[in-house]
């Protein structure tokens, strides 16, 4: 179903959410990856590359540790490289 | 730890830096201290120099701005992004900008302007960030951090020394380490030490991130900085023992060991204290010395010690033993232990006690630093 990009998981909306992905885990600037968020989409796959790189339980999905980590202030230089 | 492309660092180990502009959020002279410390960070463990300058072009330019501020990475306003930096090399390369938007702080009320810098010069000096969750390098912030013992995690040194080497001048002559050598702390008559060792006729005695090397020839013990010999090595050893016959040091942290033959790791190592033969009750070792008459080394654990054979590789049967059967008088937990002169020294917080095995009985109790002259 389609995501509306203001909702938020645990006080941060998916545009946050989109946003902290593009910018520390390059996934691309495409406005409706978030519309189908299936199990095989780029976004799932960059969740899990967040997870794994930030010691998380990879589970692809924004759960509340993931959203945590999220929220915690950090250096604006990517994680990974482009 | 991780690099940027190229692996990009300074070609020179003498980088400088200036401060463009300051936050109004602190004093101007705490913000130079802070990024000073934050800069000696990386300079105690590598051979690099920074040096201020106050006009034109350094190599690491620090400014601290608010919103788009002229580099495509715009900052978000107050949390979330706190700073970015940029790898080494001309420009806007090297440079660090901080956001002004955050409330920056000598102390951990708002962010610790000494914490963020030192993670930001991490990628001015070639340091991309770490997945190591104890790593300064680590991307997210950790307001947890102890700032009164704060040290770069093994996996931040071992990364900046694979771009630069170890620190070339030995701390023993830095100014750093000369004032250390006059602080109290070596004369503090409640020193206690994590580990003790012979080495090559001289003595070592460690504590935390330092050693102490005292040589017969000399009154004075000099005070050495652990990563500047070891690098890779962590601090806060639990045990140290000289096998003299092989001219090697074996250095015990938790569960694992290293074989050390004089600056060089032997490799190898680490291994797991259970392949000498202890069981996995077993989670650390108090103490150990090497007895070079009988060629055994003794392990001393809580109130009870082992003893290996070091020709069979083997530890002998019918241990562990009660340390206070065959050590009368050495109640104590033993912190440390070495052989000298044919007594045995067991060090247990700031006392030490000298122990002669022909006798079986101890002759003398010392302040652990005894062996200082203070």
């Amino acid at each position: 179903y389609p995501l509306d990009p203001a909702a938020t998981v645990g006080k941060l909306s998916m545009d946050r959410v989109q946003k902290y992905l593009e910018d520390f885990y390059h996934l691309e600037k495409n406005v409706n990856q978030f519309v189908r968020m299936k199990s095989s989409s780029p976004v799932v796959a960059k969740i899990r590359e967040m997870q794994r790189f930030l010691g998380l339980k990879v589970t692809g999905n924004l759960d509340d540790d993931t959203m945590e980590m999220m929220k915690k202030p950090r250096c604006g230089f990517p994680d990974v490289s482009s | 730890y991780a690099f940027f492309p190229y692996m990009s660092k300074w070609k020179k180990n003498e980088v400088t830096y200036r401060i463009v502009n300051y936050t109004t959020d602190m004093k101007q002279t705490d913000v130079d201290t802070a990024i000073e410390r934050a800069l000696k960070v990386w300079s105690d463990v590598t051979p690099l120099t920074f040096t201020r300058l106050d006009e034109g072009e350094a190599d690491i330019m620090i400014s601290f701005a608010v919103k788009d501020h002229g580099d495509f990475l715009p900052f978000d306003g107050p949390g979330g992004v706190l700073g970015h930096a940029y790898p080494p090399g001309p420009k806007i390369n090297g440079d660090v900008h901080l956001d002004d938007d955050e409330k920056w702080t000598e102390d951990k009320s708002g962010v610790n302007l000494f914490l963020a810098v030192a993670h930001e010069f991490g990628h001015s000096l070639g340091l991309a960030h770490s997945s190591d969750t104890r790593a300064l390098m680590y991307p997210v912030y950790d307001i947890n951090t102890d700032l009164t013992k704060f040290r770069l995690s093994q996996d931040d040194i071992d990364g900046i020394q694979s771009l630069y080497g170890y620190p070339s001048v030995p701390p023993t002559t830095s100014t750093e380490n000369e004032t250390l050598e006059k602080d109290p702390a070596t004369c503090d008559p409640n020193m206690s030490f994590d580990a003790v060792s012979t080495l090559r006729g001289e003595m070592l005695f460690f504590k935390d991130k330092y050693f102490w090397r005292k040589s017969t020839n000399s009154i004075e013990p000099t005070l050495c900085l652990l990563s500047a010999y070891w690098p890779s090595l962590p601090s806060g050893f639990d045990a140290a023992y000289e096998l003299t016959t092989k001219d090697t040091v074996f250095v015990f942290k938790e569960s694992k060991f290293w074989a050390v033959r004089g600056s060089d790791i032997q490799p190898g190592y680490p291994r797991d204290i259970y392949t000498l033969g202890f069981p996995r009750t077993v989670k650390k070792i108090d103490a150990a010395f090497f007895h070079k008459e009988k060629q055994k080394t003794y392990f001393f654990v809580n109130d009870i010690y082992w003893r290996y054979d070091e020709k069979r590789h083997a530890m002998d049967h019918g241990y562990p033993r009660q340390i206070a059967t065959d050590f009368p008088g050495v109640d104590e937990k033993v912190d440390a232990v070495f052989e000298a002169f044919g007594f045995f020294y067991f060090f247990s917080g700031s006392s030490q006690i000298e122990f002669d095995p022909n006798a079986q009985m101890v002759t003398r109790t010392l302040k652990s630093n005894s062996w200082f002259n203070c």
